[in-house]
């Protein structure tokens, strides 16, 4: 059994959601803040079989986005100590996926 | 050592939270939402010894409690692409608990 | 590869991510709530490999500070059954964190 946090952007929570909820992978949303652009993301807690991890991987794949975001100017200018000439761009990935080993899966 | 995460009903946390206070069973607690119902629920984080976890597992079963919800109408119109002719009702468990394994747990 | 949390008082949760953004350590900010207090705290959820292990423990470590705190008179007299006849004061730690093993971490 393997227990699966996916952190994904909030523009992909809805559609990763009823893509989920299709293929009958139960899951439980956290709202949550990336440390370095502060913006708000969705985090997906699901307990799964082993033998469902390829299947949820390939959701999670096909239902997030990699995406260009700009850095807020506060926290750019925190970050160089003057303003910045310009808007300054930051890849954001799609989803950041971590699988662990579960010992036990309990349902009352 | 384990990491156990219990994920109860919202009408069940306070009653769940006393009862592992008074077993002296530290936790921690997150608003989080069910990806099917899309209604708040509570879930618990709790970081424990081995020999408690037998405890832990009996104090979650006494203090969360299955029910029945209806699903909303705009979910079960979406699900069915038709608007339901009566409400449809679906079981909720009392908790869904997973189980892992912790390499250590440090308090500074 | 390991999965960390870290939950730390809200009062240091900024000095925290300012250091682990410094450190090029990625995380993930979950607002969660201490059961015995029921004071708001942060909870940081980090993948990193294992050599980053110690410099992440030596980060929290220094980036949160344990303080005294009051126990609030609503949950005291709950806990005492009567109104305490002065404050009383709980040490609260500056970090409780959890390692966990982690079999997997994807970038989608
Ligand atoms: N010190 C730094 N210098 C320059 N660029 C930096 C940086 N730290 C992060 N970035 C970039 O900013 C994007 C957003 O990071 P954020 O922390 O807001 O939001 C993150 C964070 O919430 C989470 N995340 C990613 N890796 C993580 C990890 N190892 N542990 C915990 N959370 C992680 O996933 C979100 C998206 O991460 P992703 O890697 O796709 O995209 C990251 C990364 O490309
Ligand atoms: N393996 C897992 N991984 C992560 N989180 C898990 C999980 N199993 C359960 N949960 C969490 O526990 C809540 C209650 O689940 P339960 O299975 O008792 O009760 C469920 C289940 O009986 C039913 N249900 C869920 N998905 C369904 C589907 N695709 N079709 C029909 N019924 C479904 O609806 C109830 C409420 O589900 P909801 O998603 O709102 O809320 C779920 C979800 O937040
Ligand atoms: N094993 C574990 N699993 C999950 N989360 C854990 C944990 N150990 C600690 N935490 C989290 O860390 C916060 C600080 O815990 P700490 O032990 O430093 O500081 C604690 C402790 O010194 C004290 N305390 C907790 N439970 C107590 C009890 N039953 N009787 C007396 N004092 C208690 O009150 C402080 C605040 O506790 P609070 O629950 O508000 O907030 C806790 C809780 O959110």
């Amino acid at each position: 059994m393997k227990l699966v946090i996916a952190v994904v952007q909030d523009k992909d929570h809805a559609r990763l959601r009823k893509a989920l909820t299709a293929a009958k992978i139960q899951s439980t949303r956290l709202s949550t803040t990336g440390s370095f652009l502060r913006n708000g993301n969705s985090t997906f807690m699901m307990g799964i079989e082993d033998e469902v991890l390829p299947e949820l991987l390939a959701i999670i794949k096909e239902n997030s986005q990699a995406r260009h975001e700009f850095i807020s100017t506060a926290i750019a200018t925190s970050m160089l100590g003057e303003l910045p000439e310009q808007p300054i761009e930051v890849a954001v990935g799609g989803a950041t996926v971590f699988i662990m080993p579960m010992d036990q899966m309990v349902h009352f």
